[in-house]
């Protein structure tokens, strides 16, 4: 999936703002 | 934030950190505050201005909604970021959560930015009818939209029920290809827990049995979203593949 879906993976991982 | 574990039924100050957190997670991640909203609140597009969205071309109006609507998802990717437990669970899962979920999540937060009184939505800035969106060529999804908005205005749920029901949306042990189901599952017997008490606390306790209602409107919706994006991207490969937001196609293409 992380494949599949990576600028939600880096959405993910970015910490909150 | 961590999720604390704690024994089942969880206890009242949990109850209460887990409803505090979830009601700031939403707080802090919604699009548009509602006194905004209000404040807008007659400020309608003129007839020249819905004149100029229905003179758009098929492909470009869907580009247009495509834009939109992935903004609204990325604030739903912070609201699930911040939901107690949401971090700690794999990517695989949380992947798989906000793939299925986070259109559902839009389309209650749409609720917040729809006026009852005249039936229109905050779209660019002011308020439009279905008229607006006549040119995306799906009048059937974009009425089937506005009346489920309708339904859950029609509930007049407070900030912090809203808050809640979307985490509930969003922790769907029910998804497919979870791998960790368990977790999931018990985030969301934890997140039941909030909702009646705070429904309890708000003297509303039916409003529970019509929130559960709403989950499978929203899941039927959502179908009839992505089967009209396999009927327009059948018509329009290219600008689905050029042009719209790399976001949207990973969701929902």
């Amino acid at each position: 999936l992380k494949e599949k879906h990576k600028i939600l993976h880096r959405l993910l991982q970015n910490s909150t703002s | 934030p961590e999720y604390p574990y704690c024994p089942y039924p969880p206890s009242l100050l949990h109850i209460e950190e887990l409803c505090d957190s979830i009601v700031r997670s939403h707080r802090d991640t919604s699009q548009f505050r509602l006194e905004e909203l209000q404040a807008l609140r007659w400020k309608l597009f003129s007839r020249e201005e819905i004149h100029a969205y229905q003179s758009k071309s098929v492909d470009e109006m869907w580009q247009h909604c495509a834009v939109r609507l992935t903004e609204a998802v990325q604030y739903v990717v912070e609201f699930a970021k911040r939901i107690p437990g949401f971090r700690g669970l794999g990517q695989n899962d949380q992947i798989t959560l906000l793939k299925t979920g986070s259109m559902e999540v839009v389309l209650v937060r749409m609720s917040r930015c729809f006026n009852t009184e005249n039936s229109t939505v905050f779209f660019d800035g002011k308020f439009g009818s279905t008229e607006l969106f006549k040119s995306l060529g799906c009048g059937d999804l974009m009425v089937a939209v506005f009346d489920f908005a309708h339904s859950m205005c029609a509930l007049r749920l407070t900030e912090q029920q809203m808050a809640l029901f979307c985490s509930l949306v969003l922790i769907n042990p029910d998804r497919p290809c979870l791998e960790d189901r368990g977790r999931v599952h018990r985030m969301r017997r934890d997140l039941e827990v909030c909702l009646s008490h705070m429904l309890h606390r708000d003297n509303q306790e039916s409003l529970q049995h019509k929130l559960y209602q709403k989950v499978s409107v929203l899941q039927s919706l959502c179908s009839l979203h992505v089967e009209k994006l396999h009927w327009f991207s059948q018509r329009y490969p290219l600008t689905v593949h050029s042009v719209f937001p790399p976001l949207y196609k990973e969701l929902f293409t």
